[in-house]
């Protein structure tokens, strides 16, 4: 009779569980209706099962996000663990959606499910993916804006895992500064 | 420990049909 090893039938589990979420812009409905919860995991296999079943970001409309925060947390700024946090942005060019807008997503959702934030990974809430006409947007979610140490050690993670140039400045913004601008851009908490 | 997982890692996976 033959042993099998577990490795070949238990799935890898990941730290935490995570749920994706999805918005589509239609304007007859309220912001919140237009987010809709797709799918949770919490092991490797189950996360490629879901990314290799659904669109790529550089196939969506215009006006359409995705979201993968962590089981509880809502991809909202009202939500607990996000009331007094921020984002690290990137903002892309339009050129950058056909060379980096896909790579650039996968690359996020593996920094997330791989906790590839070290011990600080416990700051992070999730990561949005904006798609819009204008220039996409994709950003990493952390809980508390004056977590200094996390909130750099995160930035200086993502930026060296996405291939972001040295001389490219990217900047952290705080929910509460980007729901109260005025004018088109957010002052950055950090750089 | 915390369970991290470099991008190898978890790229090695992608394409691997799982049990369920």
């Amino acid at each position: 009779q033959k042993v099998i090893s577990p490795e070949s039938y238990i799935k890898h589990p990941l730290q935490n569980k995570w749920a994706l979420w999805f918005f589509k812009n239609d304007k007859s409905k309220t912001w919140q209706a237009n987010l809709r919860l797709i799918s949770k995991f919490d092991t490797v296999e189950d996360f490629w099962a879901l990314y290799n079943h659904i669109q790529l970001p550089s196939d969506l409309m215009s006006g359409c996000d995705y979201s993968l925060f962590k089981d509880g947390i809502e991809p909202m700024w009202e939500d607990g663990r996000n009331r007094k946090g921020g984002r690290w942005l990137i903002t892309l060019s339009k050129q950058q959606r056909r060379a980096d807008l896909d790579r650039f997503w996968l690359e996020t959702l593996m920094c997330l499910v791989g906790e590839g934030f070290d011990e600080h990974s416990d700051d992070v809430c999730g990561a949005v993916i904006n798609v819009r006409a204008k220039g996409d947007k994709i950003a990493v979610w952390t809980t508390d804006y004056e977590n200094k140490d996390a909130i750099t050690h995160i930035g200086q993670v993502y930026k060296e895992r996405l291939g972001v140039p040295p001389k490219v400045i990217i900047g952290y913004q705080s929910h509460a500064d980007t729901a109260t601008k005025s004018g088109s851009s957010t002052k950055n908490k950090f750089v | 420990g915390k369970r991290q997982y470099n991008r190898v890692f978890l790229l090695g996976f992608q394409f691997i049909p799982a049990c369920i």
